[in-house]
């Protein structure tokens, strides 16, 4: 038996909306840790990480460790019906092939359950170990989806280069390039506000800007993004949802041979 | 040329 209660259940259809593009089926992983996923893209080459923790719920039950496939695009369909100050319930029977999202209004006055099927999903999971990152640049989540939309005008591609000087996006397209340095700024007077850049090498890195863009769909969840960046080794771009866990996604970079 | 490396090949399978 399953039932998690989610108080804020716009959480829930932010990170639906976050990931619905980028990966079309997943399973979702249910444990007394919480709510997790873990999936690829179609070409294996990006990485969505979901964790919920069990605490950020209002009840929380998961008698047995349960995992989920599901369709994204069917989820995400379902939760739209969730008004955005629903509370939301997922509840599932241990070994039935259907989860049911119950929503309720805030004032009670209307409930609703949408019941969906479950699917069988042959999913690689990949052993990520926490690792020493050569650069981590913290930003307003709304200035990097800006900036990766600006750019992805130009060009296909971004190169991220992190100096002492700031943090470099650049890009070329066809009709000419484009630079955009942002400096450190930590003496903002709203902390969501400010950049912080920890460097303890310079790094550049080259990545796709359509997978870049797709991450910054995340932005609804976060106000700040942090971007993790090592000399081969995919980047990982994390949104923190408050006080409940993160949205995680790891991007291989090109390389040029 | 320019390619990209799957995930598999920074991270090990579970």
């Amino acid at each position: 038996m399953l039932e998690l209660r989610l108080l804020q259940g716009s959480l829930l259809k932010k990170v639906l909306e976050s990931i619905k593009d980028l990966v079309t089926e997943a399973n979702f992983d249910c444990s007394a840790t919480g709510f997790s996923l873990q999936a690829m893209d179609s070409s294996h080459v990006a990485l969505v990480a979901l964790l919920l923790r069990s605490e950020g719920f209002e009840h929380f039950r998961c008698d047995r460790n349960i995992s989920m496939g599901m369709k994204l695009v069917n989820m995400a369909m379902m939760l739209k019906c969730a008004g955005n100050d629903d509370i939301i319930t997922i509840k599932a029977d241990d070994g039935g092939d259907t989860v049911t999202f119950m929503f309720e209004s805030p004032n009670q006055d209307k409930i609703a359950d949408f019941e969906m099927k479950l699917m069988n999903i042959d999913s690689e999971h990949l052993g990520i170990p926490e690792a020493e990152y050569q650069a981590i640049v913290r930003m307003p989540s709304s200035e990097f989806a800006r900036i990766c939309k600006d750019l992805s005008t130009i060009g296909d591609t971004v190169i991220i280069s992190v100096t002492k000087e700031g943090v470099k996006f650049s890009t070329k397209g066809d009709i000419g390039t484009a630079n955009i340095v942002c400096r450190q700024n930590a003496t903002v007077d709203k902390p969501e506000d400010a950049i912080i850049i920890e460097m303890k090498e310079p790094v550049s890195l080259t990545f796709a800007l359509r997978y870049m863009n797709s991450f910054t769909k995340a932005t609804p969840l976060a106000n700040i993004v942090t971007i993790s960046l090592s000399s081969e080794l995919p980047v990982v771009v994390e949104y923190k949802i408050a006080e409940m866990g993160y949205i995680r996604f790891y991007l291989a970079p090109k390389i040029e041979e | 040329e320019v390619f990209q490396r799957v995930l598999v090949t920074y991270f090990e399978c579970k």
